[in-house]
């Protein structure tokens, strides 16, 4: 059998999206520019994704684990409206 | 549902201005999707949307990229789409769209084509052509340079093609005359062999439409390709260059070589390793009107929804049908009310994933319209002017299928219901094959019936009758009537044929050809009266000067429908005039335009859309 190619990835120029960033911190910078992080901040627990996470999750009717799943993943990089869930 | 804290408009008739527009579909399938977006919204509440052309109107439309003026910048391709404001003054209302998304109607670029034998049909992308797939307009099987697509998936099956919009048909703006691109030509004593953007500071690729600019000085500029432009990377807007090489090896077709995404890109210049100058091939692009009718939802006072199914759910997904969920309506019901309209479809189900076929309201058949968004800026100016009206060399096969006829039916009075089909009752008729004012009454033709309706209060709907009785010779399927307001002629129209009643004398079959209107133009959708015994004749996007007496079309008067008729459907499938004002429909809903300059007496006229609504409820007046 023909050996399999390994693929080589390369950095493509002016491309910014989200492929460099790790799932956390696409998630931060998705629940931040949404509003749910100002306000889960307000409910008390700074260091934890959790209560932004249990919000966003509310608000796109997913499953509420709270955790950074693949259904909350998959929905995080789904195109969507730029109008904030939350707040103004 | 959930609405910005109630904020809504105090007025029911919204005014909306169009700003700007993306080069990714004709500007009027642009105007067409945002007055489809709108029209969602006022099927279930009690609005009305009127285009205007200034910033005085409630919901401005732009298309923009990055930080594009309001502090909330667009992030390039995919992940943000679009945003608007909650009703109120200044930026308030207003709709943005990022114009680094490839803009569509959800399944992929839409390339009208010219002349070939598929009356303008869109390329069907891919397509297979002796046996090799293509995802982009080719010059395969041609000598001639000329861009040509299929119109169907199969060209050696089906042999349906058209030409691309390409410079060697036509070019847009410039001082030109919409001619094609003479290559070679000369700029400042060099020879071009394609389009260029030497000479100009804006980007826009351009050429001469004599062989020396130098000497003549005219010019156009090259229309956009949108199947082989590409989006985002480093070079949006430019052309894939094939081949091009990347890491040392050559590449003739888009790949996803090199990237985690799977996405397919490629290079703008022949050599990527060298140059580094790259975007996305075009994809599926994002629906334009289903994103705009979400933020037109967002415009009118709605915010996000967290029913998956509401196209108020801020996640895109592409769906067909009517887009509005019961959700969605209760929301704009909240705030505005009900309409007095009937119940509008039930509500779609929708789902999530994407769907296999294309939108109901694709529409595919006149040549394309984008322009630059920004005027040229250097370099002689002039208006622009029609495309060509010649066509080009013979494509890969075949000549235009010859228009419906059927064989006369005897008998010749007005007489009323026997079996009735499609329908006894108007009112269930979705799209009528032709709509005419005729001696006063309003004729709305159906497979071979028709009705009448005065208009006058209490007098109650006539019909149906039989076609053939009042008018022998006509087949059962017209695509237009017209009645000559001097001469009380009447007009039929039903593919390449014509008759002319006078009376109950007819005239014809008479061919298009004596019109002067060639194989390209496959049926005439309709006629508006203008002074002095001309008219105006409509087919497919296009529209010529008519003489009604002659009865010849001004070949040289050839232009596109949305020169003159800005707003209205391209594809408009049936056009007449009626208490002095035109109507332009597209399935269920007609677009209704006021002349000013008949009122007026003004040099320009000036025809605005002042109403848009539906057929039988609107016109017909059905319950």
């Amino acid at each position: 059998a023909p050996y399999q190619r390994q693929p080589t990835f390369v950095v493509f120029p002016k491309d910014l999206k989200t492929s460099n960033l790790t799932d956390t911190q696409l998630a931060e910078a998705y629940l931040y520019r949404y509003g749910y992080t100002r306000a889960a901040q307000m409910m008390g627990e700074k260091q934890s994704l959790r209560p932004a996470l249990l919000m966003l999750q509310k608000q796109l009717s997913l499953p509420q684990t709270g955790e950074l799943d693949s259904q909350t993943l998959k929905a995080i990089r789904t195109p969507r409206c730029g109008v904030p869930d939350v707040g103004r | 549902f959930q609405t910005f804290k109630g904020l809504k408009w105090d007025h029911h008739n919204i005014t909306y201005w169009i700003q700007n527009y993306s080069e990714d579909l004709p500007r009027d399938m642009i105007d067409d999707a945002f007055a489809r977006a709108f029209a969602v919204w006022g099927e279930v509440a009690p609005l009305t949307f009127t285009r205007v052309y200034g910033p005085e109107a409630d919901i401005v439309i732009q298309f923009g990229v990055a930080e594009h003026g309001d502090g909330y910048p667009f992030d390039g391709k995919d992940g943000l789409l679009a945003h608007a404001f909650p009703p109120g003054a200044g930026v308030q209302g207003d709709a943005h769209f990022d114009d680094d998304e490839l803009w569509s109607l959800g399944k992929g670029v839409v390339i009208p084509t010219y002349y070939g034998n598929s009356n303008g049909a869109p390329c069907h992308f891919p397509f297979t052509f002796e046996g090799r797939s293509y995802s982009a307009c080719t010059t395969d099987g041609r000598n001639d340079g000329t861009p040509w697509c299929s119109t169907t998936a199969d060209y050696d099956k089906d042999g349906k093609f058209g030409f691309c919009p390409s410079e060697r048909l036509y070019t847009e703006h410039g001082n030109g005359e919409g001619k094609p691109c003479v290559f070679p030509f000369i700029f400042e004593g060099r020879s071009y062999s394609a389009c260029t953007t030497k000479g100009r500071s804006d980007g826009y690729r351009w050429c001469a439409t004599t062989a020396n600019y130098d000497q003549d000085k005219l010019y156009g500029f090259c229309p956009t390709r949108v199947d082989a432009t590409v989006v985002g990377g480093n070079s949006a807007g430019e052309l894939c260059v094939f081949p091009f090489v990347f890491l040392g090896k050559q590449y003739s077709s888009c790949t996803s070589d090199g990237r985690r995404d799977g996405r397919l890109w490629c290079a703008t210049t022949s050599n990527f390793d060298t140059d580094k100058k790259w975007g996305f091939c075009p994809d599926q692009g994002y629906s334009l009107f289903l994103v705009a009718a979400h933020e037109f939802g967002h415009a009118l006072g709605l915010d996000h929804s967290s029913v998956p199914e509401a196209l108020m759910y801020p996640l895109y997904s592409y769906l067909e049908g009517f887009p509005l969920n019961k959700d969605d309506i209760d929301g704009i019901q909240y705030l505005y009310g009900r309409g007095s309209k009937p119940d509008p479809r039930p509500p779609a189900t929708t789902t999530t994933e994407p769907q296999p076929t294309a939108p109901p309201t694709m529409c595919p058949t006149i040549p394309p319209t984008a322009y630059p968004t920004v005027g040229p800026t250097v370099g002689p100016t002039g208006a622009p002017s029609p495309g060509p009206t010649s066509s080009p060399s013979p494509g890969p096969t075949g000549a235009p299928s010859p228009g419906p006829t059927a064989p006369p039916t005897a008998g010749s009075s007005e007489a009323s219901t026997e079996s009735l089909s499609p329908a006894d009752n108007p009112c269930n008729v979705d799209v009528f094959d032709a709509i005419a004012e005729i001696q006063g009454a309003l004729h709305f033709f159906k497979d071979g019936w028709y009705w009448k309706f005065l208009n006058h209060r209490g007098s109650p709907l006539q019909g149906p009758f039989l076609t053939a009785r009042t008018w022998p010779a006509l087949p059962a399927t017209l695509d237009s009537a017209f009645e000559d307001p001097q001469t009380k002629r009447v007009f039929f129209f039903s593919g390449r044929q014509m008759w002319v009643y006078t009376g109950k004398t007819v005239l014809g079959p008479r061919s298009l050809d004596k019109l002067g209107l060639g194989p390209e133009v496959t049926h005439v959708s309709g006629l508006l009266p203008r002074r002095l015994g001309k008219a105006l004749l409509f087919s497919k996007g296009r529209v010529w000067r008519f003489d009604l007496k002659s009865q010849k079309v001004d070949p040289q008067s050839v232009i596109r429908v949305d020169k003159e008729f800005s707003g209205v459907p391209w594809n408009s499938h049936d056009i007449f005039q009626y208490q002095d004002k035109a109507y332009f429909c597209h399935g269920k809903f007609f677009w209704r335009v006021s002349f000013q300059n008949e009122v007026n007496k003004v040099d320009h006229e000036v025809n605005q859309v002042d109403d848009v609504g539906y057929v039988t409820y609107d016109l017909l007046q059905c319950p």
